[in-house]
């Protein structure tokens, strides 16, 4: 098992060009290796900064945004479309209700007062008891009011159902699963119609040869760093030939043969980039604007503004609801105590009246 | 608020 030690002994000279050279071949692989690695960096730069490929990625994509999703989520569960809906149905039964106390009452006192006037006019001043027209004139201004009240009560409710009826369809649409809500939006994402269309179909290309660019990069540059360069026997045979060494002739000419083929194919490799990335800025240029001026996406746009409106108007009804229900509620117990007073009264007229014809008769 | 308030037709008026 005999190993020369001194196998690697070289002359000085030789040990001197030997370590310049391999100087020389580390500078030119750093050089295309950086080369390569610049290219890269640049290409990465370039298509981040187009949003690529994730723009053309959620091309499929038809994601609900999640604000829109959490306004669904609150409209759920505050009972959704079905509990407003009733709450509009009983507005009317409520007015209803209330119209007729404050009627009966105002009759009441009406039919009360026709007898006192026809008692009057039969008996003249016999008939001499305050006339219920004038006791009931406060009573009359407080049955005014509750009709002033009513009259505005029932614009309210106009103005409720109104702007229900403007967003009842999108408050259904609200409600509905995400699945189906995302179904009716159109196209969540307006590059969608152009999923297939010639320009997706051209960035797509260029893409995936500036992939191809990128992997053959990688291939080229394990290549570069395993290229052998050794000069030692160059080196010796000049010495030994002509006394000296002219080391810089012998290496460029080396290393020219042994890296020409790659330095070529990376000069190749970095103008097929260049083109390429010219490439796909042309073509995402067009493809932004074309997003841009898809009817879809203003469609779009506008169907999602009127999801986020419909839950604010949601809210704001399901207020005006509860407002309304409270005041027709607060307003029956008024028109109750009204009604007591109101047949208190009369009946107590109806006693004097009584008692008045009574006496008349008698005397 | 939408619906007129009620605040003045609580106060019952007092019979003279």
């Amino acid at each position: 098992k005999f190993t020369d030690l001194f196998e690697k002994m070289v002359p000085m000279q030789v040990q001197q060009s030997l370590s310049i050279a391999s100087s020389r071949k580390a500078d030119l692989v750093n050089r295309l290796v950086g080369k390569l690695r610049e290219a890269t960096n640049l290409c990465n730069g370039v298509l981040a900064s187009l949003n690529l490929p994730a723009a053309l990625e959620d091309l499929s994509g038809d994601s609900v945004p999640q604000s829109i999703l959490e306004k669904s989520r609150a409209v759920v569960q505050q009972g959704g479309l079905h509990s407003i809906e009733q709450l509009i149905k009983d507005l009317p039964e409520l007015l209803q209700r209330n119209r007729e106390i404050l009627d009966e009452s105002l009759k009441m006192l009406d039919d009360e007062e026709t007898t006192d006037n026809e008692l009057r006019a039969k008996f003249s001043q016999r008939w001499n008891r305050t006339p219920s027209g004038d006791l009931y004139k406060p009573l009359r201004a407080e049955g005014s009011n509750f009709r002033n009240v009513l009259d505005k009560a029932v614009q309210a409710d106009q103005v409720v159902r109104e702007r229900y009826n403007t967003h009842c369809e999108m408050i259904a649409l609200l409600c509905k699963p995400e699945s189906e809500l995302c179904a009716a939006i159109p196209s969540a994402n307006p590059a969608n119609t152009l999923q297939g269309s010639e320009v997706v179909n051209v960035l797509k290309a260029q893409l995936q040869q500036l992939d191809e660019v990128k992997r053959n990069r990688e291939v080229l540059e394990e290549e570069i760093k395993a290229v052998t360069f050794d000069m030692t026997t160059k080196f010796l045979t000049a010495l030994a030939q002509d006394g000296a060494i002219n080391e810089e002739a012998l290496s460029t000419t080396e290393l020219d043969t042994r890296y020409g083929a790659h330095t070529q194919r990376v000069k190749q490799n970095l103008c097929a980039q260049d083109d390429l990335l010219a490439q796909v800025q042309t073509s995402h240029q067009e493809f932004a604007t074309l997003k841009q001026s898809n009817a879809e996406a203003n469609n779009r746009e506008e169907v999602l503004k009127k999801l986020a409106s419909a839950h604010d108007s949601y809210v704001e009804i399901s207020s005006n609801l509860k407002e309304g229900t409270k005041f027709y509620n607060d307003l029956t117990e008024i028109l109750l105590r009204f009604q007591n007073k109101c047949s208190d009264i009369v009946f107590a007229r109806k006693t004097e009246r009584d008692e008045l014809l009574k006496e008349l008769q008698q005397s | 608020s939408l619906y007129p308030s009620l605040e003045d037709l609580k106060v019952d008026k007092v019979m003279r």
